[in-house]
């Protein structure tokens, strides 16, 4: 574990509370994509399914039981509790055009030919494009709430600082894996627009608002 | 191309 792991992890943990907390004491859930949300949480799933078959460490297994239950309740404070303030009018975007062609790739780009391991690769692909139909619904509405921009600001931090952290990994311990770097490029090229518009605009205290 | 098992990231 080095500090750009640690990083990212605690991006992402952050990324996971700030949702929450949005939801919970706003009463609402509206800017946010529920289909993003319902990508997370296969994400998750299907790539902790080692969770008891393969311990690492207590923090390992903490984070994970965490990530999973957090995802659950967001889609739970989404789709049942504040289902009334569900945008679904702006978060059109079709999942299957995500998840079929990441299952497709994971069963012929993998490690290893196993159901664990072919799970595994599809949750790393998933995620990879998880935020489309969030980036898409802030683009058809073409805006953000600062909360939801803090969100996809820690969220979009993770995976960058996990780049960080294959690159020490790999000078440090002759570690790489080729699958999740590869993925897990992709996935911060997707942000770098927003990124860009949030330090430019969001910092500066103005809302996000795209150039019309 | 993965040089260790089990995996041990998040």
């Amino acid at each position: 574990m080095n500090i750009f792991r640690l990083g990212g992890d605690l991006a992402h943990l952050l990324a996971i509370i700030i949702l929450l907390l949005k939801i919970w004491t706003t009463r609402s859930c509206a800017g946010i994509s529920g289909k993003s949300q319902i990508l997370f949480a296969l994400t998750f799933t299907a790539r902790y399914l080692d969770l008891f078959t393969n311990f690492v460490s207590v923090y390992n297994s903490v984070m994970k039981v965490v990530y999973l239950a957090a995802a659950y309740a967001t889609l739970y404070l989404m789709y049942v509790k504040f289902k009334a303030t569900y945008d679904h009018n702006h978060d059109t975007f079709r999942l299957e055009f995500l998840i079929l062609p990441a299952a497709g790739l994971a069963l012929i780009i993998n490690h290893e030919f196993s159901i664990i391991e072919v799970m595994w690769t599809f949750s790393i692909y998933l995620e990879a494009v998880a935020i489309l139909p969030q980036l898409f619904m802030v683009s058809k509405t073409g805006e953000a709430e600062s909360i939801t921009s803090h969100y996809l600001f820690a969220l979009g931090s993770y995976r960058a600082l996990y780049i960080v952290n294959w690159v020490y990994r790999y000078y440090s311990e002759g570690f790489y894996d080729m699958i999740a770097t590869l993925a897990g490029v992709v996935q911060t090229v997707l942000y770098c627009d927003f990124f860009y518009l949030y330090i430019t605009k969001v910092l500066k205290g103005k809302k996000l608002q795209l150039p019309a | 191309s993965r040089k260790t098992l089990p995996k041990d990231e998040l």
